[in-house]
């Protein structure tokens, strides 16, 4: 799982949402279903609760549009992209808009609620059989007023339990007309409709006057797309007109002819040639349900995921009988916490597993070794003359610079002097010459050090070491270890290449879901920085003679030199 | 057997065009999602290569990091989305 930079999430548990408006593709009471539903997956593994709000601004404003729909990131028509949502925070952050260029169901083709009838409300079944004939779709037959029926149950002749399908002839959704039905013909701005038009808005949607004169009574609803509407194309909300001439051959069904992505289409007149007018068939559709539930992840401070099988992962994919996956659960409890826990803990470290360093590996006996002949420091060995370092880290408050055997040190309070050069062999007489990265362990003090795939610890005198770097879970691609950083608790981010990884320090093993790339979260250093270390504060990625200063909000706020500006030469 | 139709691709009123190469395609999803070309918050402009940044797509995608516009990795990028970018900016 992946969090926002800075761990973005609400300050509050008591998350509030609000439906703006409605996509004509469902039921407006499945739509609140669905976004329901959708946030019950979050509540039920934090201590979020969400609330719903019918006024006012709440945290999460939720939208359906199409194309360019009022933010810098428009829609791009049918699939593609399906919707997008805002990380926590102040304004449009925190909202979710959902393209409604999309035919929205529960995933498994229109989920059409019926309204009157003897159903009570019932969805339709389909398939089902009138009159000896099956049917897929809503249907007229049987009836003189024009109005789409379904049977509820497979069978009608048998059951007869009915009810009537979305339709304008039966309620509009949003507008100023309490959801009455359109009346045709309606004037509006003079002309004569006798269908839902689109003429008058830019967003694209279908709307209908609820009187025989919209121009007098300015009272309008928008219409509910009939299941057999097309979806699209440019009579959204037409049903497909069977039989239909296209390119003077005439078609019965829906075709993928004269397009090169395989869409199944349809035209809205008998003569596409003629008319131009066509849209895209209905089809399985896209489950608001789960698209809902990725989009109020990301709501909720959750970015995307790596692991296929998890919701956060970018593609969708419908699941029968969904349930969230651990790295999902993971990732919102590190930001809110687990349902009981009173407060938002960080996931628990993976309790340490019993050391298993095989017996070939045996570490150096933990005594203090005798003290080997010390090679004598040349002292005119000057470090401003260095033109870069083995590694540059901070031990017991001091920054020190390695190189060669030998190592300088400046004390962290201002104004301190360079001292040195020391003999490595001299105060720590395991380790090798070449020292590649090495970092304090602030909770237990001790000093780890890297040279190549091999690393030491130690705790004052006392050495464990050498052991192999994939001891701590590193892949052996590893050459070496070129930076650390510690980074809150017992985490401690492990650099070499372009990558890093996060080292759970009283684990000894690397964290799940790394390695990362390192210019994917530090953004505007060099991603071969052969050197990273954290002094005062900021984070240093070095190479050459140069540094990249970042702040702790990630920010490259300095580039400069090591020599003029770390060693004072 | 019937001569397979010559399909004769027409351009549908009101259709968002998508017919786009293969490479287009790639390269456009790349920058959508944040792979390439990413603007850092200090203002550095890391211009990153196609290859590069294909290899950073397929990690996230639990694809084969071939650094290559492969089957796999075309297939997946046409695959319906969420909209937010994998390389958070």
């Amino acid at each position: 799982y992946k969090t926002f930079d800075g761990d973005l999430k609400w300050d509050h548990n008591d998350v509030t949402y609000r439906i703006l408006n409605y996509s004509p593709d469902m039921e407006s009471s499945l739509i609140d279903d669905a976004f329901a539903r959708a946030f019950k997956v979050w509540s039920d593994v934090t201590p979020l609760t969400f609330t719903r709000l019918f006024s006012d601004e709440a945290d999460i404003m939720i939208s359906f549009g199409k194309a360019d729909h009022g933010d810098p990131y428009p829609f791009d028509g049918k699939d593609g992209l399906l919707a997008h949502a805002y990380p926590p925070g102040q304004g449009m952050q925190g909202d979710a808009h959902f393209d409604d260029d999309e035919h929205w169901t529960l995933g498994r083709g229109p989920a059409v609620k019926t309204r009157y009838g003897n159903s009570d409300g019932a969805m339709c079944h389909f398939p089902f059989i009138f009159e000896g004939k099956s049917y897929t779709t809503c249907t007229t037959e049987g009836r003189t007023d024009n109005l789409p029926w379904c049977s509820t149950t497979a069978d009608y002749n048998r059951d007869k339990k009915f009810g009537f399908c979305p339709s304008e002839l039966l309620y509009t959704f949003g507008g100023n007309a309490d959801g009455a039905e359109c009346v045709f013909p309606f004037i509006f701005q003079g002309e004569e409709y006798d269908s839902c038009t689109t003429e008058g808005r830019s967003d694209g949607y279908r709307w209908c006057a609820t009187t025989n004169n919209f121009d007098n009574d300015k009272k309008f609803g928008f219409c509910p797309n009939r299941d057999t509407a097309v979806i699209g194309g440019n009579a959204e909300g037409e049903p497909c007109h069977f039989p239909f001439v296209f390119l003077g051959k005439q078609y019965t069904s829906c075709t993928s002819e004269g397009r090169g992505d395989g869409k199944l289409w349809c035209a809205t007149t008998s003569d596409y040639d003629d008319d131009k007018k066509w849209g895209f068939c209905p089809d399985q559709g896209y489950s608001l349900f789960l698209v809902a539930a990725h989009e109020f992840g990301h709501a909720l401070g959750l970015d995307h995921s790596s692991i296929r099988e998890a919701l956060m992962y970018p593609m969708y994919s419908y699941v029968e009988d969904f349930s969230l996956h651990e790295d999902d659960i993971e990732g919102i409890q590190y930001l809110y916490g687990s349902k009981t826990g009173p407060d938002p803990t960080p996931p628990q470290p993976n309790p340490p597993t019993t050391d298993d360093t095989d017996p070939t590996d045996e570490p150096e006996p933990t005594e203090p070794t005798t003290t080997t002949t010390m090679t004598p420091v040349d002292p005119t060995k000057d470090a401003c003359k260095m033109t870069k370092f083995d590694t540059i880290t901070v031990i017991a408050g001091e920054l020190h610079f390695f190189k060669d055997g030998l190592y300088w040190k400046i004390s962290s309070s201002n104004n301190a002097g360079l001292k040195g050069p020391f003999s490595i062999s001299e105060k720590w007489p395991a380790l090798p010459s070449v020292i590649d990265s090495a970092f304090e362990d602030l909770l237990t003090r001790k000093q780890y050090f890297f040279s190549g795939t091999r690393f030491w610890v130690y705790q004052g005198k006392n050495v464990l070491g050498p052991r192999s770097i994939e001891k701590l879970g590193l892949p052996n691609t590893v050459q070496k270890v070129e930076g650390a950083l510690q980074r809150g608790k017992g985490k401690v981010l492990l650099f070499s290449g372009e990558n890093f990884w996060r080292l759970d320090v009283k684990a000894q093993k690397i964290d799940k879901g790394y390695p990362r790339y390192t210019d994917a979260v530090f953004g505007g250093v060099p991603n071969d920085a052969h050197d990273v270390f954290q002094y005062k504060g900021h984070i240093y990625f070095c190479r050459d003679r140069f540094y990249w200063r970042m702040n702790s909000r990630r920010q490259v706020d300095r580039v400069g030199y090591v020599k003029y500006d770390l060693l004072n030469c | 057997w019937s001569v397979p139709l010559k399909s004769k691709f027409i351009t549908f009123p009101g259709d968002i065009l998508k017919n786009m190469t293969d490479s287009e395609l790639a390269e456009s999803y790349l920058k959508k999602f944040g792979y390439m070309n990413t603007l850092h918050r200090s203002g550095f402009q890391s211009m990153v290569s196609t290859s590069k940044a294909l290899k950073r797509m397929q990690r996230q995608m639990g694809l084969e990091e071939t650094g290559e516009l492969d089957k796999s990795t075309l297939e997946l990028m046409k695959q319906p989305r969420c909209g937010v970018p994998d390389v958070a900016n």
